[in-house]
């Protein structure tokens, strides 16, 4: 897996042709809420139980 | 019977009509989880033509003296119904008398793919005119094929397995943390940590994870020395493969309208969950309907 692949992946993912400009300030003091965090932990559990099929 | 390490599968022929034969193979101790199954042949004894009619095929031209052989994956539904899937057909010269082999590898993956208990392998055979309506009508009753407890009993339907043992020709899990590059020789699955914080572009944008354990699989696989009844095309040697991936979920920041928001994203197949040698090119087994 290659960082590219990685970047490649989540513009996909978001829809996105490129990375978005975004500087310290945009994320300065920015706090996750309690409901995107639960939903970040319920797909890291799912993810660690999940098994697709690959090959 | 016809190789020289694997134990013969006799099966039964349970309902026989003139053109079409239902056989049944017990399965049953088969096929361990630690075996791949690689290909399944059935091999069928199409017996002699016997003597008189054989004279009047001399009257057909070689193309009129042909049937089709079409071979069906037969399955019993829970409700009773039952559907089949074709599995392989071809084209047999009523002249000829001998072993027949047929490619029933994708009844062999489905019948896998069933809920235990397993029922039988079950494979309906059936004999058909080469082309409807041309030649004469019953020419393709004269390919019989030999049943169980036929005067050739040693004629009886065989099902050949041919399987490799998992513990050879298969991957070794996780690699010994402590082996160097050097000594890493079998397919595993081997650390391999991707630190997002330090990629420029995830910079602002990617607040979770800062990065992740992404695995890969390294290491190579044993290739089998014997030769496969039917050649598929295209197939190449085993390698070591990511038989198995994970999603990787990340927490970005997502900028709308001068407001920044953080949301939840899944990349799929981003992580290593198991590594496996596979065939490249080989066939991906249908997916069993519901």
């Amino acid at each position: 897996l290659t960082e590219q692949q990685v970047l490649h992946s989540l513009l996909q993912q978001l829809g996105l042709h490129q990375v978005p400009v975004l500087d310290r300030a945009d994320v300065e003091g920015l706090a996750v809420p309690a409901h995107v965090r639960a939903e970040y932990v319920a797909l890291l559990q799912r993810s660690h139980g999940d098994r697709s099929r690959g090959k | 019977r016809f190789s020289q390490n694997f134990r013969e599968v006799a099966g039964r022929f349970l309902a026989s009509e003139a053109s079409t034969h239902l056989l049944v193979f017990g399965m049953e101790q088969r096929l361990p989880p630690s075996r791949e199954l690689v290909q399944a042949v059935l091999r069928l004894f199409q017996e002699p033509v016997p003597k008189a009619a054989l004279r009047r095929l001399e009257r057909l031209p070689t193309r009129g003296a042909r049937a089709r052989v079409t071979i069906e994956w037969l399955r019993v539904r829970d409700d009773g119904s039952n559907g089949t899937s074709l599995i392989d057909s071809r084209l047999v010269s009523v002249r000829e008398s001998g072993w027949q082999a047929f490619d029933v590898t994708e009844a062999v993956n489905f019948w896998q793919q069933l809920r235990r208990p397993r029922q039988p392998l079950l494979l309906q055979v059936s004999v058909q005119k080469e082309l409807p309506g041309a030649g004469p009508a019953d020419i393709h009753r004269l390919v019989r094929f030999a049943e169980q407890g036929t005067r050739a009993a040693r004629a009886e339907p065989q099902l050949e397995l041919h399987t490799l043992d998992l513990q050879d020709y298969g991957a070794q899990g996780n690699c010994d943390p402590e082996a160097g590059e050097s000594k890493i020789t079998r397919c595993c699955r081997r650390e391999t940590y991707l630190d997002l914080q330090g990629m420029k572009w995830a910079e602002n944008w990617v607040l979770e994870p800062p990065g992740f354990l992404a695995y890969e699989c390294v290491g190579s696989c044993l290739q089998p020395p014997e030769p496969l009844t039917f050649k598929w095309p295209f197939l190449g040697p085993r390698q070591c493969i990511a038989s198995e991936t994970a999603a990787l979920p990340m927490i970005v920041s997502i900028k709308e309208g001068g407001r920044t928001r953080p949301q939840v994203v899944s990349l799929p197949n981003m992580r290593v969950q198991k590594c496996s040698c596979a065939w490249d090119g080989a066939l991906v087994p249908r997916a069993l309907e519901p």
